[in-house]
């Protein structure tokens, strides 16, 4: 029997927050 | 008094919150420190307020029951505490 693993990523709405996420700490770090 | 208690009542569900998330955000430890250090940034009125424990006890109950949202409801506690943070904060007032 196959089955998928569930990933945080398969929600789409968590998959844009995690991006956003890493978007602002990386520009967090740039910036200082 | 009053103040003081609910300080640490959302000392208390701030700790629970970043427990849950450390759990499912194995891939990406930087967003609960990222998390910790808006946290960090906050007014302290703000986070010894009603509005502070309502916001966090919401994120909290809804990412536990939703394990797969654990990013949504870490974004949204980054937000509110961006909105509260003291710098911003000490732009505001006159």
């Amino acid at each position: 029997e196959s089955f998928k693993m569930v990933d945080d990523d398969d929600d789409p709405e968590n998959r844009i927050a995690k991006k956003m996420l890493l978007a602002q700490i990386k520009a967090n770090y740039s910036s200082g | 008094k009053e103040g003081y208690v609910l300080k640490a009542e959302n000392e208390k569900l701030f700790g629970e919150f970043v427990e849950h998330c450390k759990t499912h955000t194995q891939d990406h430890p930087e967003v609960v420190a990222f998390l910790q250090m808006k946290y960090s940034k906050a007014s302290p009125d703000y986070l010894s307020s009603v509005e502070f424990r309502n916001a966090l006890g919401r994120c909290l109950t809804r990412a536990q029951a939703n394990t797969a949202k654990t990013f949504v409801y870490i974004n949204e506690l980054c937000t509110v505490l961006k909105q509260h943070s003291a710098k911003r904060r000490a732009l505001i007032q006159p």
